[in-house]
């Protein structure tokens, strides 16, 4: 549901599980209001919410048309219906879902203990290693960083230590440096029947390993590309901006 | 007061609601 009135009771929910909003304060506010929800000063503070949210560039709103079928409503009739209500709908913008893939990779990994030594960031201390790879002998084609030591010592080795020292090709060593590649990934997120059997969704988890898997990967491996295919009884790709509001 | 409340905290807490 990506009504208003659904957002306003998830941020309503979100206050109160943040302990910062309790049930007597929003009693209080409904009851100031002879316990309407309309025009009191809770939907007042939460309306503002949503335009600060908007105003962050996290969330988006749009006014869908109204059905034909409403419109058509009192054709030929010539006295004044009543207005329809307006149906805007809002959806979280990329900004917005670059932050839930942040928070949900946090979410994911952030329970990381001291073990194994890795590339996680975590907030340990550990001494630093940088492997420093041995040279090897120049060939056609290597970039020309020369290992200095290792080619004289390769031509004292042969020539013995005298001047002036005659360097043949066969001394010549170049650094190695790690090799870096890039890699094609492709997500295939299961949206069949099954994802929601017995009424249990199994589907929203791991859209949000996806969506942490899909932050993951283009923030740490740049230069990576990434799809995302969306299967049921036949697959389609998905667009990346349309992971979030995806459902079976 | 609504300008004091962290707006990252607050789409933390409503990402379940938002990717549901």
């Amino acid at each position: 549901d990506t009504s208003l009135d659904a957002l306003r009771q998830a941020l309503l929910q979100a206050l109160m599980d943040q302990d910062l909003l309790d049930e007597h304060r929003v009693q209080e506010m409904l009851a100031e209001n002879e316990g309407k929800f309309k025009g009191s000063a809770l939907e007042e503070m939460l309306n503002q919410l949503i335009e600060r949210l908007i105003e962050e560039g996290y969330l988006t709103l749009r006014e869908e048309q109204v059905r034909q079928q409403q419109q058509q409503r009192g054709n030929g009739n010539p006295e004044i219906s009543e207005p329809l209500p307006r149906n805007v709908k809002f959806e979280v913008t990329e900004k917005g879902l670059d932050f839930l893939g942040y928070k949900t990779l946090r979410n994911l990994l952030g329970s990381l203990g001291k073990s194994s030594f890795g590339r996680h960031d975590t907030p340990q201390l550990s001494t630093g290693v940088e492997a420093a790879a041995a040279s090897k002998a120049y060939e056609f084609g290597d970039t020309i960083n020369l290992d200095v030591n290792t080619t004289l010592l390769s031509a004292i080795q042969r020539e013995g230590l005298k001047m002036p020292l005659n360097l043949e090709y066969s001394d010549l060593h170049v650094h190695q440096c790690d090799y870096q590649s890039s890699c094609a990934t492709v997500v295939m997120l299961d949206c069949s029947h099954s994802m929601i059997l017995y009424g249990e969704d199994r589907f929203t988890p791991a859209k949000k390993v996806a969506l942490a898997l899909a932050h993951l990967i283009r923030t740490q491996y740049p230069g990576d590309a990434l799809k995302l295919v969306l299967f049921h009884d036949s697959a389609e790709e998905l667009p990346l901006a349309k992971l979030a509001t995806t459902q079976v | 007061d609504v300008s004091s409340i962290n707006l990252g905290d607050l789409m933390e807490g409503l990402s379940d609601s938002l990717l549901s």
